[in-house]
């Protein structure tokens, strides 16, 4: 029952699909019930945001953005040689792109604010980043990146120190305590062979990976394969089949609008438009409250190449989709009743140090581990979240490695494919490997790693050296997972989708920013230039007046006879053209003190002493006579 | 692709190094002096805080300075043996490509 008068939103197939119903993210009835993004503020972290366009005016906030690259608040794109820099504007659009201006599109979450932070249009340290993740970190509350690492099947990379520590505080201090949400994109390097597990932002347990599928729900030509992935949403396929409408820049080649949206850059935004929608309905949701609801809500659906498999707690999960399609309907109803999950538990193994060598396939490198009751009574994990494997294993073709985890339940991920790309010759060095695919199943057993070198090199060449398992989870018991999941399926009818039902929400904590107000260099230089500019004119007057009074006085000094005021001209004093500045002279006034006074005869207006006043007798000393009577008597020194 | 060399690059030609001290308990103040103090022992600039990480903190050579391996040698030769310094690194660019 939404209408709005945006010419292309009948093609915003991925918001409301008139072709193949049910191809899109199942967001009107969400909409229907004024449910829009209202106070939630997204920020894309990208090359900028043309916040002057239509469809990005209205909800821009200017409070939660910034550029990093040009260190000023403002995060407007550059032009650049190829016209690229419009990226972060077209997620922008997907988000938050008003409805009914009678332009372009509508965003997922249209009544949400949308913020951006410029970091991508120039060099980028480690610790540029940081700020980044982190930047306005109480106005901002979802993150949307994406970007990433090369996705070349060859590059091992991720956040580094700075980065890790910024999105660990950032779920730490967050969004008024509750955590930011971190979205980022899975990845393009479907082509070359590439995993999402060798990219460190994807495969963190802080960040939301989303991956992408066409409008057939299939896995498109760059989309990649990890075990890390939460979930997938919508975005371009092959040229056969459409890909994603938003908003555009109108700079350069830019017209305002673009149909030709894609990759997994289009559908990081999309699922942050829809937490956003999550938001609105229950702003307490936790960062972890969140990734439950995304694993709880997604749908599987039918596609014979995606593998799917359902571990021991009820949930599917496909390497190609993570847990499913992310469904807006379902997230925001869940949503909407969702009390926190208990806090974040965790367990760390030793580093275990095994120096064994890989064999070639088809034989394998097999280690274990066992996690007993007793190591997990301290923590008082019980079911699993992100199950992580650091590992050191020296090999002179990386890609040749295949690395295989087994949780207890025999849930088997894939966390290192094979990479036909890299042949990088140092091994891995304390790479984290992450899955979620064991969510919800109970922590305790034995954890079986498995390493296999799948190259054709002759000579077996590949040594494990140490790997350290380390579990993420929570108190949440198994019977828990299966109360809340039937609790939710009650939920999906929306009979709670309604102002009258709210769960209690606290408010959050009040944290404050780092009040780095950091002088930009525009204002320096500009306090710099007004400053010298003053200066000199200071300077300036000065001089002229000292010169002028010098030459004054060098006209004029008067010791012996009476002083000679240049004679007023009649004709002057008639146009009244003559001069009204007279020197100050010091006067003996009858006491002895000295007194600077004007001379009364042509101070009109000021106060003089009574003693000058016209009714007066004659004053028995010639001091006191007035001006006009003294004829010279007097001396003066001016 | 981000990262590549351009203008407005920290520092000198995108030298730079974070540092974390090791008493991110002190308060802002006295961290931000034991900062300058650590930058100017390294002969180098204290570029202020690490956004909102408490104890990081950006180091940059003066304007002017030549990038010279003796001298980039010598900031980590001080880092390295400063008993205030937890972890220092230099900031080297990183390569992201929007997907």
């Amino acid at each position: 029952s939404v209408h709005f008068n945006d010419p292309k939103y009948p093609q915003q197939w991925h918001l409301n699909n008139r072709r193949s119903p049910g191809r899109d993210i199942n967001v009107t009835g969400v909409w229907e019930r004024n449910v829009t993004g209202r106070g939630v503020t997204v920020v894309v972290v990208d090359d900028g945001v043309e916040h002057t366009i239509q469809d990005i005016a209205p909800n821009y906030s200017p409070e939660g953005s910034y550029d990093l690259n040009s260190n000023d608040p403002d995060p407007m794109p550059h032009p650049d040689a190829e016209s690229g820099n419009h990226h972060g504007t077209r997620c922008a659009g997907e988000i938050a792109a008003a409805p009914n201006n009678s332009f372009c599109a509508v965003g997922v979450a249209f009544g949400s604010r949308i913020a951006g932070i410029r970091v991508l249009d120039g060099p980028l340290t480690d610790s540029m980043e940081a700020v980044a993740f982190n930047k306005h970190y109480q106005i901002n509350d979802i993150y949307s990146c994406s970007w990433g690492p090369d996705d070349d099947g060859k590059t091992v990379d991720g956040p580094h120190q700075l980065g890790r520590a910024a999105l660990q505080h950032g779920v730490i201090a967050g969004r008024r305590g509750f955590g930011s949400i971190f979205v980022v994109a899975s990845g393009n390097g479907g082509q070359h062979g590439d995993n999402c597990n060798y990219d460190g932002y994807a495969n963190s347990v802080y960040t939301v990976t989303i991956g992408a599928v066409d409008e057939e729900g299939r896995m498109p030509f760059y989309a990649e394969e990890c075990a890390s992935m939460l979930a997938v949403t919508f975005s371009g396929g092959d040229k056969m089949l459409r890909s994603i409408v938003t908003t555009d820049w109108d700079l350069q080649k830019g017209t305002g609008c673009t149909e030709g949206h894609t990759g997994t850059s289009a559908a990081a935004p999309l699922a942050a438009g829809m937490i956003a929608l999550m938001l609105q309905v229950r702003p307490c949701l936790t960062w972890r409250d969140v990734q439950h609801i995304i694993v709880f809500t997604a749908t599987q659906y039918e596609d014979r190449r995606a593998d799917w498999v359902t571990n021991e707690a009820g949930f599917s999960h496909s390497h190609q989709h993570g847990f499913g399609l992310l469904n807006a309907w379902r997230l925001v109803n869940a949503a909407k009743i969702w009390t926190s999950v208990p806090y974040l538990a965790s367990y760390a193994s030793p580093v275990l140090r095994e120096d064994k060598a890989v064999p070639r396939a088809p034989h394998a490198l097999e280690v274990l581990w066992n996690v007993s009751r007793t190591d997990l009574e301290m923590s008082g994990l019980k079911t699993l979240e992100h199950v992580a494997v650091t590992v050191s294993i020296s090999h002179p073709r990386r890609g040749s490695l295949e690395l295989t985890l087994f949780c207890p339940s025999g849930m088997m991920s894939l966390i290192g494919a094979p990479r036909g790309m890299d042949s990088d010759p140092n091994g891995f060095n304390d790479w984290t490997f992450s899955t979620v695919r064991c969510w919800g199943e109970r922590a305790r057993g034995t954890y079986r790693l498995v390493v296999r070198d799948v190259g054709d090199e002759t000579p077996q060449a590949g040594t494990l050296r140490q790997w350290q398992l380390t579990l993420y989870g929570s108190a949440w018991t198994p019977v828990d997972i299966r109360d809340r999941q039937r609790l939710l399926e009650s939920a999906m009818s929306g009979k709670y989708l309604h102002d009258g039902f709210t769960l209690p929400c606290p408010p959050g904590l009040k944290i404050p920013e780092e009040d780095s107000y950091t002088i930009t260099p525009n204002t320096l230089k500009t306090l710099v230039l007004v400053g010298s500019f003053t200066i000199f004119w200071t300077v300036y007057y000065m001089l002229e007046i000292y010169l002028s009074q010098r030459k004054v006085a060098s006209r004029r000094v008067c010791r012996s006879g009476p002083c000679h005021w240049p004679q007023r001209s009649q004709k002057a004093r008639e146009e009244g053209t003559e001069l009204e500045s007279v020197p100050l002279c010091n006067r003996k006034d009858p006491e002895g003190g000295e007194t600077e006074r004007e001379d009364p005869a042509t101070t009109s207006g000021l106060l003089v002493p009574d003693l000058l006043s016209p009714d007066r007798s004659a004053p028995e000393h010639p001091h006191h006579l007035p001006p006009d009577l003294l004829q010279g008597e007097e001396e003066q020194i001016c | 692709l981000a990262g590549t060399d351009g203008p407005g690059a920290q520092g000198l030609g995108g030298l730079s190094w974070a540092v974390h001290l090791d008493s991110p308990e002190g308060a802002e103040e006295a961290l931000e002096q034991q900062a300058d103090a650590v930058a100017r022992a390294a002969g180098l600039l204290n570029a202020g805080r690490v956004g909102e990480l408490h104890g990081y903190y950006v180091f940059v050579p003066p304007a002017g300075q030549q990038r010279a391996e003796a001298a980039r040698q010598q900031v980590e030769a001080v880092l390295a043996g400063h008993e205030a310094v937890r972890w220092h690194s230099e900031q080297r660019l990183l390569r992201r490509a929007k997907r």
